[in-house]
C-alpha cells in the first residue's frame, strides 16, 4: 500500500459516497446513467468473486464489500425507489456495443484461462469503458449538474491515482500487471476531456457543466 | 506476464 493507491482508494469511495447521497438526499437520480451504475455493478460483482476464494486483508475485504453493497443500493435507487425521476430517453447508450467486445477480450487475453481470472479480466476491461453511457448521457443533454461532475472527477481521478500507483509499484517492488495498466490507462484518457471541462468551468463557480 | 495472480488491488 502506497500513498497514491490509498487516495486512490479514497476518491473512488467518495465517487461513489457522493452519487449516491446526491440521489438518495434530492430523490431523485436525474442526469444519471442508470446503465452505466447497472455496468459498475456487474464490474464489481464479477472482480470481487475472490471474496470465496482468498483472503488478502481486512482493508481489501471491507472494502470490496462496501463497493459492491453501494453499487447494488445506487442502482436501487434508480431503477426501483427513484425510478419515476430516472431519465431513460436521454440514457440511450447501447451498453451491448461494450459488453460483447469486453467479454470476447477478457477470454481473449488473461492471464489463466479459468472462470474466476476471466470474469477478472472482464471486469477490469468493463470497468475502462462503464462511464461511457454516463457521458453519452451528458453530451446528449448538453449539461451536468455540479454535483454529478464531482463524482465524475473522483471517479476518473481514482484511476488516474492508481497509474500513479502502478508505476510506484513497478520501481519498489517489480510489480506490472499489464491488463489493469493498459485498462486503466485507457479509462483515464475518457476522463481527459472532463476534466479539462470540470477545471475550466466547473471549479470556475458555475452552478453547472453545459457543454459548449 | 502469464502466470495466474493473486489480485491485491481493489
Amino acid at each position: 500500500m502506497n500513498v497514491f493507491r490509498l487516495l486512490g482508494d479514497v476518491s473512488h469511495l467518495v465517487a461513489i459516497i457522493i452519487l449516491f447521497l446526491k440521489i438518495f438526499r434530492s430523490k431523485s437520480c436525474a442526469g444519471i446513467s442508470g446503465k452505466s451504475q447497472v455496468l459498475f455493478a456487474l464490474v464489481f460483482t464479477t472482480r470481487y468473486l475472490d471474496l470465496f476464494t482468498s483472503f488478502i486483508s481486512i482493508y481489501n475485504t471491507v472494502m470490496k464489500v462496501v463497493f459492491l453493497v453501494l453499487s447494488y443500493a445506487t442502482v436501487y435507487l434508480i431503477y426501483l425507489r427513484f425510478r419515476s425521476s430516472y431519465d431513460s430517453e436521454s440514457d440511450t447508450f447501447r451498453v451491448e456495443f461494450l459488453l460483447v467486445p469486453v467479454a470476447g477480450l477478457s477470454f481473449l487475453e488473461n492471464y489463466d484461462f479459468t472462470p474466476i481470472e476471466i470474469l477478472w479480466t472482464f471486469s477490469i476491461y468493463l470497468e475502462s469503458v462503464a462511464i461511457l453511457p454516463q457521458l453519452f448521457m451528458i453530451t446528449k443533454t448538453g449539461e451536468a449538474e455540479s454535483i454529478t461532475t464531482h463524482y465524475l472527477f473522483f471517479l476518473g481521478l481514482y484511476r488516474a491515482l492508481y497509474l500513479a500507483n502502478w508505476v510506484w509499484r513497478y520501481h519498489t517492488e517489480g510489480f506490472f500487471d499489464q491488463i489493469a495498466v493498459v485498462s486503466g490507462v485507457v479509462q483515464t484518457i475518457f476522463y481527459c476531456d472532463f476534466f479539462y471541462l470540470y477545471v475550466t468551468k466547473v471549479l470556475k463557480g458555475n452552478s453547472k457543466l453545459t457543454l459548449p | 506476464t502469464k502466470e495466474p495472480m493473486l489480485h491485491d488491488e481493489l
